[in-house]
């Protein structure tokens, strides 16, 4: 008889590397383990391979609210939808909302670009190319503008021109930066302004590469204008974004996206299950 | 706060005996607390761990200082002294221009980082050009020419696709228009593209750049080490800068970065401007991860 009533600990200290090694952070990963013990004491698994299945379920069930029935691309109630991005420099922000934008319009929606980046040198050309690329108007106005002002001709616009979706593009900015945080509240106020309940999307882009600050971003985005998704980038590399547990854990909030790369079509809906999947390889 | 805990860990220790092999034990799991959450590298931590444990233990108490603080010590001088001892500039040869070659994955900072150094260096006297070699990103060129203009330094580019025919021409460019240094922006691209990766093996073998810059973003966590292991077995690079420190990141990477390529951390991008660059300074790196 063989009496598997506990865990090999190799197995599980196996498991805790790869976790933390994926960026899962000390106090998740010991969480999980211990979500991971609970389930194993009331059975019996006699080999690794039904461990790991195990820990894969338990691991995408935490992940899986992710899939919530709010799925933005089926469930738009508002024209238009407005969609602010936001997070901090260089996380591919204005890439996804090329690729969201895209995605959009081959799904038969009129898509129109708020490029409320006033600040970083080309970020309006850089939207712009997007734009011509994905077949969607794009309003801006000259560098150092207000990005609040963009925003709030931006809802004008895409309403006189019955557009589907708007989705503005913002300045990185470090979340430890009040008054760059400011900034962004005051541009989410016009927006309320300029149509009340805008924005209906608020996604915060997160660079998988990206360590345990991920978390505090955040929390810090998320207090100070609240996020409803995250799009998590450049899964492509061989970093494992695994700071997406303490902040769905944490904060609730759901990835929504993936960016796979810096092409058109390399943005996908998140699945817990792939990306589970993907932690183990 | 780390000498927090440690003294509560010590307590029974003051003024006599040895650090012993338990309360050292007790602490490093404290240590490795710290390490992690800074995003160091597992495998760096394990190491340094027992690095550290070893130089601890059979140490006699020092009357001066608390146990605790003692073990800090022999903790911070340990980091620091693995950042690197001293500040290492930038390398200039007689080589006229001189070339300092920016790489590095998509969206770390390069582009601002190129001004930066161009700031930098134009402060030191000397005249150099900027190179605009990504030529794959919307806007990249632009963006460049804007950097360029903000801080009165010529910016060389042009329309081809060619990196490396664009970078021969910047060369020639220099040495016509009296440009001493030739500050190289490169596309953003992952160590795993071979493609783009032998693009900058060509770079380097057709420019011999004295100085090739691998810069890194200051939140990097657990990947860094893959990151740099791959960058810098296929360049050799020169030096590391790490960027967006101005933020509440620990760092943790730098000591990953330096652990498996030995390589020194020459600068800190510590804001979007042009003049918000620093030398990197060890010590307070040290300070930094351990929170
Ligand atoms: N490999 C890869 N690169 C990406 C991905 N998403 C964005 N990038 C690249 O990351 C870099 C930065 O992207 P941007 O879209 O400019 O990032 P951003 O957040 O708008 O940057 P700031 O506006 O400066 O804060 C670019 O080189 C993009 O091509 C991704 O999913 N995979
Ligand atoms: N706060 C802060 N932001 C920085 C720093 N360095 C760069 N940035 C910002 O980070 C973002 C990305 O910078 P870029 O210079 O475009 O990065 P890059 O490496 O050239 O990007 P790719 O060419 O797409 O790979 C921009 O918003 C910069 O303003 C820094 O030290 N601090
Ligand atoms: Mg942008
Ligand atoms: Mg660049």
């Amino acid at each position: 008889l063989k009496s598997s009533s506990r865990i090999d600990e190799n197995t599980l200290d196996e498991i805790e590397e790869l976790l933390i090694l994926s960026d899962v952070g000390l106090d998740t990963t010991e969480h999980l383990i211990e979500r991971l013990r609970e389930k194993y004491k009331d059975g019996i698994i006699d080999n690794e391979e039904e461990v790991f299945n195990l820990f894969k379920a338990i691991l995408a069930e935490e992940l899986n609210s992710s899939v919530s029935a709010n799925d933005p691309e089926n469930v738009i109630n508002t024209k238009p939808h407005v969609i602010s991005v936001i997070g901090v420099n260089g996380t591919g922000k204005t890439t996804s909302i090329g690729k969201l934008a895209g995605r959009y319009q081959q799904k038969n929606y009129n898509v129109l670009l708020a490029a409320a980046d006033t600040f970083r040198a080309a970020a309006t050309e850089q939207l712009s190319i997007w734009g011509e690329r994905v077949r969607s108007d794009i309003i801006k106005t000259s560098p150092g503008g207000d990005p609040a002002a963009v925003a709030f001709d931006a809802v004008n616009a895409a309403k006189a021109r019955h557009k589907d979706i708007l989705i503005i593009d913002t300045a990185g900015r470090l979340h430890t930066k009040s008054n760059l945080m400011q900034e962004l509240q005051k541009i989410h106020r016009v927006l309320d302004k300029a149509m009340p309940g805008a924005p209906h999307e608020i996604l915060l882009v997160i660079d998988a590469n990206t360590g345990q600050n991920g978390l505090a971003q955040a929390r810090t985005f998320m207090q100070a204008v609240g996020v409803t998704g995250i799009i998590l980038t450049k899964l492509d590399g061989t970093a494992k974004g695994g700071i997406v547990f303490s902040i769905q854990k944490q904060l609730k909030v759901p990835v929504k996206y993936i960016g796979i790369g810096e092409k058109p079509d390399d943005l996908q809906r998140f699945d817990p299950g792939e990306f589970v999947e993907a932690l183990f390889q | 706060e780390i000498s927090e805990k440690f003294d509560g860990i010590f307590k029974r220790l003051r003024g006599h005996g040895k650090l012993s092999e338990k309360n050292i034990s007790e602490s490093m799991r404290e240590v490795r607390r710290v390490l992690l959450e800074a995003d160091v590298n597992y495998k760096v931590v394990k190491q340094f761990i027992a690095s550290v444990e070893k130089k601890a233990v059979g140490q006699d108490v020092l009357k001066s200082i608390t146990p605790g603080q003692q073990v800090i010590k022999i903790i911070h001088d340990e980091l620091a002294g693995l950042m690197g001892e001293k500040q290492e500039p930038l390398t200039f040869s007689n080589r006229i221009p001189g070339t300092i070659m920016l790489v590095g994955l998509q969206g770390s900072g390069k582009t601002t980082t190129a001004g930066k150094l161009a700031t930098f260096i134009q402060q030191k006297g000397r005249k150099p050009l900027l190179v605009a070699a990504d030529v794959y990103r919307p806007a990249a060129v632009e963006q460049l020419r804007i950097v360029g203009r903000e801080i009165d330094t010529m910016v060389y580019s042009d329309e081809g696709k060619d990196v490396v025919k664009i970078c021969k021409e910047a060369e020639s460019f220099a040495k016509e228009h009296l440009h001493d240094t030739l500050i190289i922006d490169t596309a953003g691209r992952l160590h795993v593209d071979e493609t783009m990766m032998d693009e900058l093996d060509r770079l380097k073998s057709e420019l011999h750049p004295e100085e090739i810059l691998f810069v890194a973003d200051g939140m990097t966590g657990q990947d860094a080490v893959n990151t740099a292991k791959v960058f810098t077995e296929a360049l050799d690079f020169t030096g590391v800068i790490l960027t967006k420190m101005d933020g509440d990141a620990r760092g943790g990477a730098a000591l990953s970065v330096r652990a498996v390529t030995g390589k020194p951390i020459k600068f800190l991008g510590v804001g979007e401007k042009y003049n918000q660059i620093e030398v990197f300074h060890p010590a307070r790196m040290a300070s930094r991860i351990l929170g």
